[in-house]
Parts: structure tokens; sequence; C-alpha cells
């Protein structure tokens, strides 16, 4: 695992809004995400998981904190018109990501990275993967430790 | 937005799976990938977005199809242990991916992509996004359609 693993990387100025109850149907996230394009806001991760019933489901996205009000504001505006539920978010927020090499093949990975933020009793409020990175957003608080504990884990020097 | 996307992707013997109402709380996801990762599946999406009353979560993961039941039981048999209330999957997947680069500064390739999907009534099932790619799971019978109105899309030959 050690040698698949080339570094850690940490954002901490983030937020991210979650908007809860949407109709899983074509065209909502469209809506959503042009919105947000028209107002020029960079959103980072775009999360979201599979509805249940194919009704409604959830989208979660992150972005910088200093955009987070506009992008609350513009997409409260939407309610009615998408007939969502809620709109919730969270500006104490950071993004640890591990990165690696075919990251695919190594399911090992996701399970020691997982491992070791439940040791520290880290909890994972989103998940997000690619091909060379696991990227979780976790409570702003914990950016150091998790930083650090992950480095450990992989056996990485502080400076990778 | 043309020149920034350098390719369309796709992959259509996936399923995913989605383990519905976990606690969201430290160790959930690493018991889960832990089981998978001893079983030797490969994962390839990991994709949870934010539990809204931070009581509850869903995880969604794309496999494919070939571990799906090995996935699937193995995962039924942690219900009792970790407390989840329904295990969904679908074998009838397709994930299609718009390669770019630096996508975390141009909020309107998401727009433009989610708007193609929009117009040819393609439900997406689930959204994950990195910074040189978004992808996304649909109905696998909608592959050919998806690929090819995307590359019309962003301008791109189909041998891209
Ligand atoms: C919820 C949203 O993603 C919807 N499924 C769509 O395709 O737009
Ligand atoms: C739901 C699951 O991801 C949980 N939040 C954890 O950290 O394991």
């Amino acid at each position: 695992e050690k040698q698949k693993v080339s570094g850690i990387a940490y954002s901490a100025e983030e937020a991210k809004v979650t908007v809860v109850g949407l109709p899983d149907k074509p065209g909502i996230a469209a809506r959503i995400f042009g919105v947000l394009s028209e107002l020029n806001i960079n959103v980072d991760m775009i999360v979201q998981s599979a509805s249940v019933n194919l009704q409604k489901t959830d989208i979660t996205f992150s972005l910088a904190r200093l955009d987070l009000s506009k992008a609350v504001m513009s997409i409260a505006n939407l309610k009615d018109e998408l007939a969502f539920e809620r709109l919730v978010h969270d500006d104490n927020i950071a993004k640890i990501s591990v990165i690696g090499t075919a990251m695919r093949t190594q399911p090992g990975i996701a399970k020691c990275m997982f491992e070791v933020l439940s040791e520290k009793k880290i909890n994972m409020q989103v998940i997000s993967t690619s091909e060379i990175k696991i990227s979780v957003l976790i409570q702003a608080d914990y950016a150091e430790l998790a930083v650090r504990s992950l480095h450990d884990a992989f056996g990485l020097d502080a400076s990778d």
C-alpha cells in the first residue's frame, strides 16, 4: 500500500452546501450548476449518491468559504422551481485527500484511510474518489490531526 | 469551454451498490471498505454526500458487474453490526466522464454536461467530480446517446 500513495493534500478554507430532497429527474442538476456558473462561482467537489426510491436525492458541493453566502442565496431562490426540501450549509469544513496511483486497483488504500480517520474519531461528512485520489470533507478543526495521522499511516514524510 | 475538455470516457460493464441509512459516525465506512478489501473487490467510485440531520447517510459505490453479488452478500452480512436500513443495487449502469483540465475553475463545464444529458432526458443517478474529470452514473441503455451528445456539445471528434 505504502508505495502507491504519493502524498496527502488538504485545503482548509472550504465550505459545503447540501440541497436536500431534490426530485431525481433530468434537468435538476443542470439548473443548479447553471445558476452557479452564471454567478461565476467555482465549485470544487460535486457529490450525489444514488437516490433510493428514485424519487428524491441530495446533492452536496464544496466551494471556497467566501462564495458560500452568494451560492446559498442563489439556490434558495430556486426552491419553488426545483421543489427541493431544504438547503443546508457549513463553513467549518476542510478537504483531505490521499493521492496515489491506480487507486482503483488498490481497495486497501480506502480502507486504510478510513480506518485512520476512524481511530482518531474523525467523521467523514462527504466522500468522493477518482483514479488518483480519495477526498473527504471533515470538520475543519480536525484537519491537522487528519493530515498528520495519514502521513504516519502511509509512511510519508511530513513534507510529502 | 470547448478547448478545456479533452475527451469523453465511458465504461459500460458497471454496477452500483447503495448502502442506505448508515449511522453517520466514525468507523462505518472503514468497516464497509475493509470487508470489500479483504475480498479483493476493486471499487471504482465511492460517493457519499453529506447527511442532513447528522444522524444517517447513504454511501454509493460502483464496481465491475462481476463483483456485484459478492459485494452485496458481504455487506448484507454487516446489516446488524452497522445498523443500516437497506441495501440496493443495480447492474444496468454505465459511467460517463467528461475529462479536461482545471475543471475547478470552469463552472461552465459541469453546467454544459448536465444540460446535454438533461436535453436527452438522461437521468444522472450519481455524480462525482475531481479537478480533471466529472463522472456520472446513468442507466446503461443511454450510454451511446450520452457519449455521442457530449462529443457534439464539446466540439470533439468522435475519436477523442
Ligand atoms: C438530482 C439530479 O442530479 C437529477 N438526477 C438530474 O439528472 O439532474
Ligand atoms: C457514513 C460514514 O462515512 C461515516 N461518516 C464515517 O466516517 O465512517
